[in-house]
């Protein structure tokens, strides 16, 4: 399991986000 | 103290540090891949502590380049990304299916370098933030021999997973870091950007 401190998992959820976004549009 | 660190710090919540990194990247007409917002704080023995506030990965603008260059990571590392990912994508979205496509998309040196710096933190004075915080001056690495040669393993780290320039500029309650796999040359433009848009 990973651990993520609570505040970086609005920065993890987002990066995740666009990484979806970017890969879709490729 | 420098300067900037004695006046007082106004914390900035999450979203509004999201837009600003977000609106200097989309404005600056270099190509810059991530930008980061270094917090600063204290740890409990009263040291300078600068820790991830947040970033926003914009990604490399050719983006063909970019992924030959993934691809030339080993089987192994690439299998080690894409489990970590994997992992992190169940953390955040509470399920363990892994149908998603981008879990399995190659992860690129850039995208690994940003995520392994959420959870790097710098205390007084050290690496490439902890230097332009301490001294109150912007930090600007520029060229893979520089990054290279640096004393700082974050210049290091970078040259290894592919920039070519690394920022770090000093502000009143932290640092904000731009990198990108392009050979930028220094600019007071972009200093007086960032402080506009964060001071």
């Amino acid at each position: 399991a990973v651990a993520v401190p609570q505040a970086r998992k609005a920065s993890l959820a987002r990066f995740l986000e666009k990484r979806k976004e970017r890969v879709s549009n490729t | 103290p420098p300067p900037q660190q004695s006046q007082p710090s106004v914390p900035l919540n999450q979203d509004s540090l999201q837009q600003r990194l977000q609106a200097l990247l989309e404005g600056v007409r270099n190509c810059w891949t991530y930008a980061i917002f270094w917090q600063s704080s204290y740890d409990y023995a009263g040291a300078a502590v600068l820790g991830w506030g947040d970033g926003y990965y914009k990604g490399e603008e050719d983006k063909e380049k970019a992924k030959s260059k993934a691809s030339l990571s080993t089987i192994a590392e690439q299998q080690h990304r894409k489990k970590v990912l994997r992992e992190l994508n169940s953390l955040i979205s509470g399920s363990t299916a892994t149908t998603d496509d981008a879990v399995d998309e190659e992860v690129t040196d850039t995208e690994w370098f940003f995520l392994v710096s959420m959870t790097q933190s710098f205390v007084n004075g050290n690496g490439l933030p902890g230097q332009a915080f301490f001294n109150s001056c912007p930090v600007w690495v520029t060229g893979t021999d520089r990054l290279a040669n640096s004393t700082c393993e974050r210049a290091k780290q970078g040259r290894v997973f592919g920039l070519q320039t690394i920022v770090c500029i000093p502000l009143a309650n932290g640092v904000v870091e731009l990198g990108s796999s392009e050979f930028i040359i220094q600019s007071s433009d972009l200093v007086n950007k960032v402080r506009a848009l964060f001071n």
